[in-house]
């Protein structure tokens, strides 16, 4: 029952150019807007479901619930041409996380708080555009480095560290790396 | 009393501990070293005057006066460091905001900025629409002239006040320099070169030699004229029981500064300015990662 095509519309409908450039009335703006919070909605719906099947769970909230059985899988794609060694972030709830590469490998994590700043604009956003009251903003950023080969992909895994977290507190972020 | 140096890799930004501005930028490997200042201005968009009644709006830029008004001299900051990001937060006043990121291994600087809801009007603000610029000044000697990207194709080069094909009569001193950014912008002297790209189409100048600017977000309360009958003044409304509260937009968006030596930064530009526009794509699934199959 659930699709993403509204959201494809949506997404064409905005590629107009006074959707671009804002030089669109305010009535139709509030359209571009309201159709994209709808499309949007809907392939939350579709993402929430695809997770929910293939992690044979019925739980809503995949994403921050990481559990001890399952990794959290990242498959990471370059669609250029070339190597990249890139870092990504992902926002995640909890500071006691381990990545490791497809080959088993330990990788160094940085954890950043997400600031107050991001987390207002979050509320702020999905209040007017979806009309929800947004449940608890993402705590963290977890970056770690990835290398990508050229138009390929490689996977990450994403899980719940062994042993107490080493996150600490102060104007200096904070890194797990023993993990 | 000393500066803050940042960056876990060649690549250093120097901020001072008592303004918390840019300074310095500089790297390691190529021994590039340019003094370099970064702050927010706006313009104040001009609503016709005896000469032109011309208002700035949606399809026309058109400030007041030359001069833009500086947001800020001082700014308070917060440095946080680690092994895989250096990054510096800076608020410049309660509507614009500011992170600098330097990552380990990569020789330039991302600078993510949040700007709005610009104050306008309604008895927060002073009447006056705003076009909100950053402004990169260094200590290269341009000679007026710098480039900018042919819709996201090759630099060409622009000289201030002055057309290749025809006798220009300068009537905009800013606007009539102001030229449309798909890609980024690039200024050079003999030594170096300073390049900026950018995350989305914007407009973009070098008022005057060694410094570029970028427009980030504008809010105007007048109509230009020119089709859309409306000022560029659109709102964000929240309902809560059946309250309805309306603020200007914020916009955040990303741009990426390097430093090289002339002639080589020609090959920062084409790589990374593919790397902005196709970024590495996510998925995620849960899975025991022993049965995980990555076809």
């Amino acid at each position: 029952v659930h699709n993403t095509f509204e959201l494809g519309d949506a997404l064409g409908l905005a590629q107009h150019h006074d959707a671009v450039s804002g030089t669109a009335k305010q009535h139709t703006t509030d359209d571009y807007a309201k159709r994209l919070a709808i499309g949007a909605s809907k392939a939350e719906a579709v993402v929430s479901s695809s997770l929910a099947c293939l992690a044979n769970k019925q739980s809503g909230d995949q994403c921050s619930t990481l559990k001890s059985a399952f990794s959290q899988v990242v498959v990471v794609y370059n669609p250029l041409g070339w190597n990249r060694t890139d870092i990504v972030r992902i926002p995640v709830n909890e500071a006691n996380l381990g990545v490791k590469d497809s080959s088993g490998n330990n990788l160094e994590v940085q954890y950043v708080d997400v600031d107050d700043v991001t987390k207002d604009l979050r509320k702020l956003y999905v209040n007017a555009y979806l009309g929800l009251t947004p449940k608890q903003a993402p705590k963290y950023w977890l970056l770690f480095q990835v290398s990508v080969p050229p138009l390929g992909w490689s996977t990450y895994f994403i899980s719940k560290a062994a042993g107490k977290s080493t996150r600490r507190k102060g104007d200096l972020s904070h890194h797990n790396s023993k993990n | 009393g000393k500066n803050i140096d940042i960056g876990p890799g060649n690549l250093k930004m120097s901020f001072s501990s008592t303004s918390g501005q840019l300074e310095r930028i500089y790297n390691s490997k190529t021994g590039v070293n340019v003094q370099i200042q970064q702050n927010y201005l706006w313009y104040a968009s001009s609503t016709g005057d005896e000469t032109d009644s011309q208002a700035s709006g949606a399809y026309i830029f058109r400030p007041n006066d030359t001069s833009p008004h500086i947001v800020s001299r001082s700014v308070p900051f917060k440095v946080i460091r680690g092994p895989l990001v250096d990054e510096v937060y800076q608020k410049y006043s309660s509507w614009i905001y500011q992170v600098t990121r330097l990552y380990k291994g990569k020789d330039h600087a991302e600078i993510e900025y949040t700007i709005g809801p610009i104050p306008t009007g309604g008895g927060f603000g002073d009447g006056t629409g705003k076009e909100v610029i950053t402004r990169i000044t260094t200590n290269m000697a341009t000679n007026k002239e710098f480039y900018t990207d042919s819709n996201g194709r090759d630099f060409l080069k622009r000289v201030r006040d002055h057309r290749e094909d025809w006798p220009l009569n300068v009537t905009q001193p800013v606007a009539g320099n102001y030229y449309p950014l798909n890609l980024g912008i690039y200024t050079k002297d003999k030594k170096s070169e300073f390049s900026v790209l950018v995350d989305r189409a914007t407009g973009g100048s070098s008022i005057k030699d060694g410094e570029v600017e970028l427009m980030l977000h504008r809010r105007i309360l007048s109509d230009d004229g020119r089709g859309v009958g409306e000022p560029l003044d659109e709102e964000v409304c929240v309902v809560e029981n059946d309250n309805s509260t309306c603020e200007g937009l914020t916009v955040r968006g990303n741009y990426y500064i390097s430093i090289d030596n002339v002639g080589a930064g020609s090959r920062w530009r084409r790589t990374t300015g593919q790397e902005i526009y196709s970024p590495l794509l996510l998925a995620f699934t849960h899975e025991n990662a022993e049965n995980w199959k990555s076809s």
